[in-house]
């Protein structure tokens, strides 16, 4: 089953 | 001072109605060139990106950037009291506790005024880079939406496959499996109907069908609905507004 990632992975939080 | 004034009340309705139900408090920030908007849902999968330009409004002023941060719950309640085709003027103060919401209806001399109060807001901002996407799909938003509709039927997720000019969306489920091939398309007459779809390089990714249930909710904001795409990043969705975007992030699943 694929996991589901979170943006935080791919985008900075500023 | 911040005073925007919409033709239609039918345009921030449908806003607040297409993103209330991924996100609940957000900050409106108002600045001389138009109001936008960026909130995560809280399981950090999907980014609301929203932007309405200054044209967007009949009148717009806005001297000096001020937040509203609202409750879009509570804000939806007091926006549904106005009818579609009112004008609907939203009004704050420099440093605001509350934010006026007046309607005005064309036809007779009835004015009616709302009074929200704002909340103080702290929440997270992501750093979005401009992407280069591996394919950009536009195709009607009904369209897409009926897609996501039928196959959240079978599963929890839906794979989209693009090769060459073909898009393929699919979900396998304990029930069985379905698939749609979307391919592109010119309609002259009603070039809304059209399907454009471009490709640097084949993609195939998976999304959560709950998260996508949350983005169709926006398909009566515009005809059509571009998605762009690129392996292992976050997708792009946009509606375009008159003058502006709704635009929704979403993190893709992986295998393990």
């Amino acid at each position: 089953t694929p996991i589901q990632n979170d943006l935080t992975e791919f985008f900075q939080i500023i | 001072m911040l005073e925007g004034k919409f033709d239609e009340a039918s345009l921030l309705k449908k806003i607040i109605d297409a993103i209330k139900d991924c996100v609940q408090l957000c900050n409106f920030n108002c600045t001389e060139k138009g109001i936008t908007l960026q909130a995560v849902d809280d399981s950090r999968v999907l980014l609301v990106s929203l932007l309405i330009g200054e044209e967007a409004f009949t009148d717009y002023r806005c001297d000096r950037n001020i937040t509203l941060g609202v409750d879009l719950s509570s804000f939806s309640k007091m926006i549904k009291c106005g009818n579609n085709e009112d004008f609907l003027t939203l009004i704050a103060e420099d440093s605001p506790d509350t934010v006026l919401v007046v309607f005005e209806d064309k036809n007779r001399e009835r004015i009616s005024e709302y009074s929200l109060k704002l909340m103080d807001i702290d929440n997270e901002f992501l750093k979005i880079d401009d992407m280069d996407y591996d394919s950009v799909i536009t195709m009607p938003a009904g369209e897409f939406a009926k897609i996501v509709r039928d196959l959240k039927n079978l599963s929890e997720s839906l794979g989209i496959l693009v090769t060459k000019d073909t898009v393929k969306f699919l979900s396998e489920g304990d029930i069985g499996s379905g698939s749609v091939v979307v391919k592109p398309f010119t309609d002259l007459e009603k070039p809304e109907n059209s399907v454009k779809v471009s490709l640097k390089k084949p993609v195939n990714l998976t999304f959560g069908l709950k998260y996508l249930s949350d983005i169709i909710k926006a398909t009566n904001l515009a005809e059509s609905v571009t998605i762009k795409i690129a392996d292992k990043v976050p997708a792009l969705f946009e509606y375009k507004l008159p003058s502006g975007y709704l635009r929704f992030y979403l993190a893709p699943k992986f295998d393990e």
